[in-house]
C-alpha cells in the first residue's frame, strides 16, 4: 500500500513540466527515503534525478519499496487536471498495475481522482558517487535560463569557464560568437539574487545547449540553481524543490574532436 | 567539432 499526500501539489506539477521533455517514461521508486526517480534521455547522454523526501510529505505510507512505471507526457496530462492550489494524493496498492492520483481543492469542495495504468519499463540504474567539484556556481535561475535561451540563438554549445573573474558562458555559430560574464555579486537585497561562486581550481568545459535550455524547464521550481563542474565529469545543474528535496540534472560534456 | 560523451563513460550502472 502506498499513499502520498502533498499539500503543496504545485510542486508535483512543476516536477514534471521539468522533467518530461528530456525523459519520456521513467520508473518512480518509493522508499522510506522517500519518492524518487532517476533516468536518462535516449541519447543517454543527460540525467535526471529526483528526490522529495519522505518529511516532505504531510502524509507518506510506503510499506515496502515500490517502482512505479510511468509514460511522463501521460502523468503530465493528469497532473494537468489539478489545479494549483490543490492538495495531491498518489494512491496505489500492492501489486496493482495502476495508480491513483487524487486533487482536493483547498476547501475540500472538489474532490477527483485520477486512475493511470501503470508500465513496466526496462530502466538501467547509474551509480552516481559525491564528488568534489572543482568548481560550484549558485547563481539565479531566472538569469541562467536567459543565458541558456540567449546564447541557444548563435550556437549549439556554451563553454562555461570559471576563473577568479567569475564564469563565463561562451558559444560559437555561423553568424557570430558570444560571451557572457557574470561575476560574483552578494550585495544584492535579496539572498536568491546572489551570484556566488566557490572555485577550488579554474574549469572550463563545452556542453550541448540543447539539454541545458531543457534543464530550465525546471526554473519555475527555484528562484536559484547551483552548477557544479569538475574537468572530465558531467556537470549537475541543480535545483531545489522546495525544502522537500531536488531535481538534479547531470550532463556529460563534449571534447575536441 | 566536438565529440558527444555519455553518461556511462563515467558512471558504472547499478
Amino acid at each position: 500500500m502506498l499513499e502520498l499526500r502533498l499539500v503543496q501539489g504545485s510542486l508535483l506539477k512543476k516536477v514534471l513540466e521539468a522533467i518530461k521533455e528530456l525523459v519520456t517514461d521513467a520508473n518512480f521508486d518509493c522508499s522510506a527515503t522517500g519518492f524518487s526517480l532517476q533516468a536518462m534521455d535516449s541519447s543517454h547522454v543527460a540525467l535526471v534525478a529526483l528526490l522529495l523526501r519522505s518529511e516532505g510529505f504531510e502524509h507518506y505510507r510506503c510499506d515496502r519499496n515500490l517502482s512505479m512505471g510511468m509514460n511522463l507526457n501521460n502523468v503530465s496530462k493528469m497532473l494537468r487536471c489539478a489545479g494549483n492550489d490543490d492538495i495531491i494524493t498518489l494512491k496505489a496498492d500492492d501489486g496493482s498495475d495502476t495508480v491513483t492520483f487524487m486533487f482536493e481543492s483547498p476547501n475540500q469542495d472538489k474532490i477527483a481522482d485520477f486512475e493511470m495504468k501503470l508500465m513496466d519499463i526496462d530502466s538501467e540504474h547509474l551509480g552516481i558517487p559525491e564528488a568534489e567539484y572543482h568548481a560550484i556556481v549558485k547563481m539565479p535561475s531566472a538569469e541562467f535560463a536567459r543565458i541558456c535561451k540567449d546564447l541557444s540563438s548563435i550556437g549549439d554549445t556554451v563553454v562555461i569557464s570559471v576563473t577568479k573573474e567569475g564564469v563565463k558562458f561562451s558559444t560559437r555559430g555561423d553568424i557570430g560568437n558570444a560571451n557572457i560574464v557574470c561575476r560574483q555579486n552578494t550585495t544584492v537585497d535579496k539572498p536568491e539574487e546572489a551570484t556566488i561562486i566557490e572555485m577550488q581550481e579554474p574549469v572550463s568545459l563545452t556542453f550541448a545547449l540543447r539539454y541545458m535550455n531543457s534543464f530550465t524547464k525546471a526554473t519555475p521550481l527555484s528562484n536559484t540553481v547551483t552548477i557544479s563542474l569538475s574537468s572530465e565529469l558531467p556537470v549537475v545543474v541543480e535545483y531545489k524543490v522546495a525544502d522537500m528535496g531536488y531535481i538534479r540534472f547531470y550532463l556529460a560534456p563534449k571534447i575536441e574532436d | 567539432n566536438c565529440l558527444q560523451w555519455r553518461l556511462k563513460e563515467f558512471y558504472g550502472t547499478q
